[in-house]
């Protein structure tokens, strides 16, 4: 805890680790690092004001409402609960972020994408956990597709995937999949990371003045 | 046809996984 930055950063962040350990570990720099305490002090104290960011904080900031129920953010949130302890800390939050840098291997994101659509966890992506996903998805949409439209979807996209044919993905199947259908990873890189400073910017500020 | 819809096209496009809406003030 020598340096300025630990001083002003370490003790006030929740699972806090130095920012240069998250640079080295992340595809963030510790510039990035800092730019991202500032989004996240502000979704960590929105509503219960204890510097962890609680489920519905996360929905708040996804959905402008902290009441709104959703598969998607449920999963996401769950697995960014890296300690599993029901709420995100500080490293968490970039651990978890640092997969959606567009400099991220693309293994990361595909085994990200792996993780939150195997709902139960069993290691494998079965059918219907592909139809309640996508059931899920039209719940959230104003898209209206009828159950054999759904059905059609669900069966195509399977077999596209399920290359052994056995009933279900497994992460091998998931792979050679994403590398043919790559649009299906498009929410998995976010330009806003690589920019994070420039939307923090008062950080950086700091950052240039204590150097 | 919609039957040529990739499912897990769709899904990426879930609002609830699309993290850009964080960096949005």
């Amino acid at each position: 805890m020598g340096c300025a930055s630990s001083r002003q950063f370490g003790a006030r962040a929740a699972g806090h680790v130095e920012p240069e350990v998250l640079a080295s570990d992340t595809s963030f720099t510790v510039n990035e690092v800092e730019a991202l305490y500032e989004l996240y002090k502000r979704m960590s104290f929105s509503i219960i004001k204890d510097g962890l960011i609680h489920k519905e904080e996360f929905q708040l900031a996804l959905f402008r409402n902290s009441k709104k129920a959703n598969l998607f953010a449920d999963r996401v949130f769950d697995l960014f609960d890296l300690k599993r302890t029901g709420v995100i800390d500080f490293e968490e939050f970039v651990r978890s972020l640092s997969v959606f840098h567009p400099k991220a291997p693309t293994s990361e994101k595909t085994a990200f994408a792996f993780k939150l659509y195997d709902l139960r966890g069993t290691g494998y992506i079965e059918k219907e956990e592909l139809r309640e996903l996508v059931l899920a998805l039209l719940d959230e949409s104003d898209l209206r597709l009828s159950d054999s439209t759904v059905e059609a979807i669900v069966d195509n996209t399977f077999s596209q995937a399920d290359s052994n044919g056995d009933g279900k993905i497994d992460p091998e199947e998931w792979e050679e999949f994403v590398k043919k259908n790559p649009a299906a990873l498009r929410n998995m890189s976010l330009p806003y990371l690589q920019d994070i400073t420039m939307a923090f910017p008062s950080f950086i500020t700091r950052s240039e003045a204590k150097d | 046809r919609p039957s040529v819809m990739n499912a897990f096209e769709l899904i990426s496009t879930s609002q609830g996984l699309n993290l850009g809406t964080l960096f949005e003030k």
